[in-house]
């Protein structure tokens, strides 16, 4: 259970992570195309 | 397999006559070597011969099960590849384990006090060590499964060593396979982290780690979170070498060799040393130089940490706890080859966290990992105790990390300060729990320094929301655990 709840903590903070770089590389892309 | 001694060793073991003397009659405590995550390791000078030794000394009260375990482990090896252990003693209140001496310290620590990695002529020199002893070791059926730089000690020959076996596990007629999740995040098998079940091979995938954590310094992934990394690992396929180029054929291929994902088709220790990378491999008195540097150093930092302590000394005539410690010590002569000081070899390789099955707190001990404890390992050795508290362990370097990070994140985020999660103003907001999956669209009317203080503070937060299960888990199999110890101390009563 203990393994099965750390599971779920490191995948959705994993999740998150993506969704975030995911934003920073597209501003970075949008800000390029501004430029 | 080699199983005989060493020609030159002169201790074997420690004679019925010594052991039943008091332990300072038979030895003279000389410097500190460093501090384990169980207790504290001197060198010593044997007194009936002049060899020198190491010892371990463990407090009573700590627990004693890894400890015993690691005394078993090496009581049954017999290699010049395997640390060796001549005898123990209970002192006071601590028990003393009196085993080989490697005058070198730890690979790691060489590494880190020369701040150099090592040449794949040196890197072969101690690999093919290294596979001796894992050839030994897994003959006897032995899983070492804690395989990492800081477990390999050189001594001042420049022979590797198998040291630390405090989570090693053997291996039986009836059990051809272990379960128990054990080792240091980045150096552990994908089959040890999946719990499927996994043999002696794990440590061959530990060993290709090491190898390029020999050539980079640190282990793949060392960047990334241990517990990601623990999740990457079965993943995402077989890690290799930053810049491959750097390195000769032979040697990617003997990594490739070691890192190959299935289990079955992983090469064992006794092919291994029939690769043509092991097979070409110098004489470990290759290694002379590079130990003779890093002892160098090590004695030049000494002598000037004791200069700072003399010139303190001579500011203020203090004289606390510590110093009448050391001053019962005796200095080392110059006899011995491997007379200079390896501060730290111990506490540098003892990153070693016992996991939530067991003890302490994810955070402090993300080291060596166990969980799921080979419940088998305690009714096999029904003297052993079980740990309650760990000691307070020496702090992994990889935590150092991120450490740093999240000091960077809470200097910048100065409102919100640590991992509280306490409610208050809009920059608290970074503390608070991940947003729901549904949610992740609020991302995008972030600004970008908001975003990019939100990924720095992920990993300090993920630390937190870990911590706090393990707590919450601690917490209900705390009472079962003192009730198993609670039943196992009345038997042990009703049977003395």
């Amino acid at each position: 259970l203990f393994m099965k709840e750390l599971e779920h903590i490191v995948k959705s903070y994993e999740a998150y992570r993506q969704a975030l770089l995911s934003e920073v590389e597209a501003r970075k892309q949008r800000q390029q195309w501004y430029t | 397999v080699q199983m005989r001694n060493h020609p030159r060793r002169q201790l074997k073991k420690l004679s019925e006559d010594n052991l039943t003397r008091q332990p300072e009659e038979v030895f003279d405590v000389l410097e500190k070597l460093g501090e384990g995550s169980y207790g504290s390791v001197f060198k010593a000078n044997y007194k009936e011969t002049g060899e020198i030794v190491a010892i371990k000394q463990v407090p009573v009260e700590s627990d004693l099960q890894e400890i015993i375990k690691e005394i078993s482990i090496m009581q049954q090896c017999n290699s010049p590849h395997v640390v060796r252990y001549y005898g123990s003693y209970f002192k006071n209140s601590d028990l003393w384990i009196v085993m080989e001496y490697c005058g070198a310290g730890s690979v790691s620590d060489i590494i880190r006090i020369r701040n150099k990695t090592l040449t794949e002529e040196e890197i072969a020199a101690i690999v093919q060590s290294t596979l001796k002893g894992l050839e030994y070791l897994h003959f006897m059926r032995k899983i070492h499964r804690d395989i990492k730089a800081g477990n390999i000690l050189l001594n001042a020959e420049g022979q590797a060593k198998l040291a630390d076996f405090g989570v090693a596990g053997q291996l039986t007629d009836t059990m051809a396979k272990r379960n128990t999740v054990i080792g240091t995040p980045f150096w552990m098998a994908p089959e040890v982290i999946q719990e499927i079940g996994y043999n002696c091979v794990a440590d061959i995938w530990s060993l290709g780690i090491t190898a390029i954590e020999m050539a980079e310094g640190k282990p793949p992934y060392a960047d990334i979170h241990p517990m990601r990394a623990i999740f990457m690992i079965p993943t995402n396929p077989p890690p290799t070498f930053r810049n491959p180029n750097l390195w000769s054929p032979a040697f990617r291929d003997f990594v490739e060799q070691c890192l190959v994902k299935n289990p079955e088709k992983r090469a064992t220790a006794t092919q291994l040393l029939q690769h043509p990378f092991i097979k070409s491999a110098k004489p470990s008195s290759i290694l002379r130089s590079l130990i003779t540097d890093a002892m160098e150093i090590k004695l030049k930092r000494q002598e000037e940490a004791e200069q700072r302590e003399q010139d303190a000394d001579d500011d203020e005539d203090n004289s606390d706890e510590d110093e009448v410690d050391q001053g019962t010590m005796v200095r080392a002569g110059t006899g011995d080859s491997g007379t200079i000081l390896v501060t730290g070899s111990l506490s540098g390789t003892a990153r070693t966290m016992i996991g939530p099955e067991d003890t302490g707190t994810m955070q402090s001990q993300l080291g060596t990992m166990v969980i799921n404890s080979d419940e088998e390992d305690q009714e096999e050795d029904g003297t052993m105790k079980r740990r309650d508290e760990t000691m307070q362990p020496a702090k992994p370097s990889f935590l150092e990390y991120f450490e740093q990070k999240e000091k960077e994140a809470n200097s910048r985020n100065d409102e919100g300060g640590g991992g509280g999660g306490g409610g208050g103003g809009d920059n608290n907001a970074l503390n608070r729990r991940l947003p729901a999956d549904g949610d992740l669209e609020v991302i995008s009317t972030w600004s970008v320094e908001e975003l990019r203080l939100r990924l720095a503070s992920l990993d300090p937060q993920m630390e937190q929301e870990i911590e706090e299960i393990r707590q919450r888990y601690q917490a209900k199999r705390q009472p079962i655990v003192d009730a198993i110890e609670a039943k196992k101390r009345q038997q042990q009563q009703q049977n003395f």
